[in-house]
C-alpha cells in the first residue's frame, strides 16, 4: 500500500503539473524572436 | 534568522540597484563594468565583510527574487504567461549574473577553492529557500524561479572561459549535490523541473561526454536512481495517475536518449538501476538491459543454430560499477556464504538461506530484493571465476555440480512463489548483450528449468521470461536468445507443459514467438 | 499451476486487466517508444538537441543558445529601438525561411498568411507552396480544377521549380488563420 508520504508526493506532483516547465524557461530571454508556440496544420512541416 | 537590523532594506536596495545596472546599456561586456561598480557598493554597505553577512545577503536576495515571481504569477493584469515569464526572468537573470560574477572573481584567478566554496554556498542557500518554500506553500509552490536560477547559473558557469573550465568538474559536482538534495522524494513539487534540469542537453553533454575519464558518470547514475526511487512505489502499485504518467514518460524519454547516445553508461550502471526499478516496471527495465557497447555487433537472436558460446565476447566479463558484494549483509551471512561457496559448509547454510532473504510476512513485501539481486550476481560471478580458473567456459556442462549451483537450485526449490519470482528476476536481469554474465545466467536459467523437480518452477521461469517479451521493444539480446533456446531445444520439452496452453492469449503468444524463431 | 500473481495466471490476469485499464497498459505492455518524438535511428547524437523530457520534438536550431559574444545579444534597452517584425516588408526568400524554420510557432502561420496574400498557395497533399508561373494562363480551367505551368517552391534545394500540374482547387489550403496569441513583447 502507498504510504501517506506517497499520497502527499502525488498531490504535490499533481499541483506542479499545472504549471509545467516551458522550453523557454531553459533558454536565454528572447527579446526579438521569442517562442510563440501554437498549433499549426498537421500538413505543415512539423520539424 | 536574527538578521541584523537594516540588512533586509540594504539587500533590497542593492538588488534593485544591480538589476538596473545589469540591464543598463553601459553594463559592458558580460556586465563586468557594472559588476566592478556594484562590488564597490556591496563593500560600502558592508555586505562582503563577513561570511555570515554574505550568506544572509544571498538568502534574502533569493527570497526577494522568488517573492517577486509569486507576485507576478498572482498579478491578474498580466494574462500572458510569456509576459509573466519575461518579468520574472528580468530579475532572475540579473541575479544569476551577479552570482556568476561573484563566483568567477572571488579569490585569486587561480584559486578555485574559494570559487567552488562560494558556489556550494549559494546553491545550498537556493536549495534551502526552495525546500522551505516547498514546505510552506505546499500545493501553491511554483518551480519556475528556482528552475530558472539553477539552469541559467549552470549555463553561465558552462561558458567556454578558462577560469570556468578549470573548475568544471567541481561545478558539476556542486550541481549534482544540489540536485541530489532536491531529489523528487524530497521536493515532489520540483520534480518536473528537476528532471528538466537533469536531462538538459548541456547538462547531459557536460556529465556524459565532456568530463574526462567518465568522472561524472557515477554522479549522473545517482541522480537517475533518485528518480527511480521516487517513481518506484507508484509503479509497483501501478498507481499511475496523470501526473505520475507524465513523469514516467519523461523519464522514458531521457532513458531513450541515454540508450541511443550513451549505451555504455547504461551497461555500466544497469545493476544499480534494476535494483530500484520495481519488478513490474518491465519496459523501463528492458530498455536499460537492452543497452550494449556501440562497438559490438549483435548476431540476430533468431539466427538458426546460433552458436552463442563461440561468440568472441561471450567469455568477457562486463563492467559492473556497483559494488554489489558489499550489499550482501549482514557480515556473518556473507562469511557463511563465502564459506559455503568454498567448502560447502556450514551445511545449515542452505536450509537457513531463505530466512536470511525474508524481511516480513507481508504479501508482496516479504523479501529483501536488493539482497536477492546482490546474492545472485555475487554467486554467479564467483561461479564464472571458478569455472574459468579450471580453464573452462560457462556452459550447460560446466555450471553443474558446484556449490554455486547448489545455492541456485536450493533457492529455486525452497522459496515460495513470491521469493522464487524475485530470484528468477535477479537471474533474468543479467541476460543482456553477449558477455560471460549473460551466458552463465542464461545457462543457469535453462538448467534450472531442465532440472526442476516441480512444474511450478518451470512455469515461473516461463512467466519471468514471457512478461519481458510481450512488452513493446526494446528487448535485451540475452533474453531473446535464452527464450528461443528454451522453446526450440527438445531437451526442455517446453511444449508439453500445461501452462503453455493455459489460455488462448498465452497459446497465441507462444505460437507467434515460435513462428518468428522458426 | 501457480494460482497467485507470480505465475502464468497472474500474468494473464494482469494482461486482461490492462485491456480495460489504460493506466496499466503503460506498465503491462509498455508503449511504442518510437512515438515519443525521438529519432531513435538517427546516426547523430540525440542529446545535443534534446528538447527535454516533455518535448514532442527535438530543439529547433534557433532554440539552442550558443555562447556568442554578449554584443551579439539584443539588450533590453535597445529592443524598442529595433524595427518590429513586419512580414509584408520581407522578400519571399525570408518568408519561406520563417515558414520552414519556425514550425509549430506563430511565425510559421504568419509567414504562410503573407505568402498567401502574395498569391502563393499551400498544397495539402504535395505539402509544398505553389503559385502560377507569371504570364502563364492555365491550359485548362474548370470550377474544380485547372491545369497549367506552376512554380513549386522546392525547400530541399531552396529554389522555385516550374512544373506542369493538374491542380484540384479543394486541395489548396484556405487563407491561414492566425490565432490571437500573446506576443512576447
Amino acid at each position: 500500500p502507498l504510504t501517506k508520504n506517497c499520497f502527499f508526493q502525488s498531490q504535490m506532483l499533481e499541483a506542479s503539473s499545472q504549471h509545467m516547465p516551458h522550453p523557454s524557461d531553459s533558454e536565454r530571454l528572447r527579446l526579438y524572436f521569442p517562442r510563440n508556440l501554437c498549433p499549426t496544420p498537421s500538413y505543415y512541416p512539423q520539424s | 534568522y536574527d538578521d541584523p537590523p537594516g540588512l533586509h532594506e540594504k539587500t533590497e536596495y542593492l538588488l534593485r540597484e544591480w538589476v538596473n545596472m545589469y540591464h543598463n546599456a553601459s553594463a559592458g561586456r558580460d556586465s563586468t563594468k557594472a559588476f566592478t561598480m556594484f562590488v564597490h557598493q556591496m563593500n560600502v554597505q558592508g555586505i562582503l565583510k563577513t561570511d555570515d553577512l554574505i550568506t544572509r545577503f544571498f538568502r534574502l536576495s533569493t527570497e526577494m527574487c522568488t517573492e517577486l515571481c509569486y507576485r507576478a504569477f498572482s498579478d491578474q493584469s498580466n494574462p500572458s504567461p510569456s509576459l509573466v515569464r519575461a518579468k520574472c526572468f528580468h530579475t532572475l537573470d540579473a541575479y544569476v549574473r551577479l552570482i556568476t560574477l561573484l563566483v568567477k572573481h572571488s579569490g585569486d584567478a587561480n584559486n578555485s577553492l574559494t570559487k567552488i566554496n562560494l558556489l556550494h554556498k549559494v546553491l545550498g542557500i537556493v536549495a534551502g529557500v526552495l525546500l522551505r518554500d516547498h514546505d510552506f506553500r505546499s500545493t501553491e509552490f511554483q518551480q519556475l524561479p528556482y528552475h530558472r536560477i539553477f539552469i541559467m547559473l549552470f549555463l553561465e558557469l558552462s561558458a567556454p572561459e578558462q577560469v570556468l573550465e578549470s573548475i568544471s568538474v567541481q561545478v558539476l559536482n556542486a550541481f549534482c549535490n544540489t540536485l541530489h538534495i532536491l531529489q523528487p522524494s524530497k521536493a515532489p513539487g520540483f520534480a518536473y523541473a528537476w528532471l528538466e534540469l537533469v536531462s538538459h542537453r548541456v547538462f547531459l553533454g557536460k556529465m556524459l561526454v565532456l568530463t574526462p575519464q567518465q568522472r561524472a558518470w557515477g554522479m549522473y547514475a545517482q541522480l537517475l536512481i533518485d528518480m527511480f526511487k521516487f517513481l518506484a512505489p507508484f509503479l509497483r502499485n501501478v498507481e499511475l495517475p496523470k501526473q505520475i504518467q507524465l513523469l514516467y514518460k519523461g523519464t522514458l524519454r531521457v532513458l531513450l536518449v541515454l540508450l541511443h547516445d550513451f549505451p555504455e553508461f547504461l551497461c555500466d550502471y544497469h545493476y544499480g538501476f534494476c535494483d530500484v526499478i520495481p519488478p513490474n516496471c518491465i519496459q523501463m527495465r528492458n530498455l536499460i538491459l537492452s543497452a550494449f557497447p556501440r562497438h559490438m555487433r549483435l548476431p540476430d537472436p533468431f539466427t538458426p543454430n546460433l552458436k552463442v558460446d563461440l561468440l568472441p565476447e561471450i567469455t568477457q566479463a562486463p563492467r559492473v560499477l556497483t559494488n554489489f558484494a558489499s550489499m550482501i549483509q549482514p557480515a556473518n551471512f556473507k562469511k557463511d556464504l563465502d564459506s559455503y561457496i568454498n567448502s560447502r559448509s556450514p551445511v545449515t547454510f542452505l536450509s537457513e538461506l531463505r530466512s536470511n532473504l525474508q524481511v516480513s510476512n507481508e504479501p508482496g513485501m516479504r523479501y529483501n530484493i536488493p539482497l536477492i539481486n546482490a546474492l545472485v550476481l555475487y554467486v554467479g560471478t564467483q561461479a564464472i571465476s571458478h569455472i574459468q580458473t579450471k580453464g573452462q567456459a560457462p556452459s550447460m556442462g560446466t555450471i553443474t555440480h558446484s556449490s554455486h549451483m547448489d545455492i541456485f537450485q536450493n533457492l529455486a526449490v525452497d522459496l515460495d512463489t513470491e521469493g522464487r519470482y524475485l530470484f528468477l528476476n535477479a537471474i533474468t536481469n543479467q541476460l543482456r548483450y553477449p558477455n560471460s554474465h549473460t551466458h552463465y545466467f542464461s545457462c543457469t536459467l535453462l538448467y534450472l528449468f531442465a532440472e526442476a523437480n516441480t512444474e511450478a518452477i518451470q512455469e515461473q521461469i516461463t512467466r519471468v521470461l514471457l512478461e519481458r517479451l510481450i512488452v513493446n521493444r526494446p528487448h535485451p539480446w540475452g533474453l531473446l536468445v535464452t527464450f528461443i533456446e528454451l522453446i526450440k531445444n527438445p531437451t526442455f520439452k517446453f511444449w508439453n507443459h500445461e501452462f503453455v496452453r493455459c489460455a488462448p492469449e498465452i497459446e497465441k503468444l507462444f505460437d507467434s514467438v515460435a513462428r518468428s524463431c522458426m | 499451476m501457480v494460482m497467485d500473481q507470480f505465475g502464468m495466471v497472474g500474468l494473464l490476469t494482469f494482461i486482461r486487466a490492462a485491456e480495460s485499464d489504460n493506466s496499466l497498459v503503460s506498465l503491462a505492455l509498455g508503449s511504442d517508444l518510437t512515438t515519443l518524438g525521438l529519432n531513435l535511428n538517427s546516426p547523430e547524437k540525440l542529446y545535443s538537441n534534446f528538447g527535454g523530457p516533455w518535448a514532442e520534438q527535438p530543439c529547433r536550431p534557433q532554440d539552442i543558445d550558443y555562447h556568442v559574444p554578449s554584443e551579439y545579444l539584443i539588450n533590453q534597452n535597445i529592443r524598442d529601438k529595433l524595427a518590429s517584425i513586419k512580414l509584408n516588408r520581407y522578400g519571399e526568400d525570408l518568408l519561406f525561411f520563417l515558414f520552414y524554420m519556425f514550425s509549430g510557432d506563430i511565425l510559421q502561420l504568419s509567414a504562410a498568411a503573407e505568402l498567401y496574400s502574395r498569391e502563393w498557395r499551400f498544397h495539402k497533399d504535395e505539402r509544398v507552396w505553389i503559385t502560377r508561373a507569371p504570364g502563364m494562363v492555365p491550359a485548362e480551367k474548370t470550377g474544380t480544377y485547372e491545369r497549367g505551368t506552376y512554380y513549386f517552391f522546392d525547400a530541399a534545394n531552396w529554389r522555385k521549380v516550374a512544373k506542369e500540374f493538374h491542380l484540384e482547387y479543394d486541395r489548396l489550403e484556405e487563407r491561414p488563420h492566425i490565432p490571437q496569441a500573446f506576443p512576447y513583447n
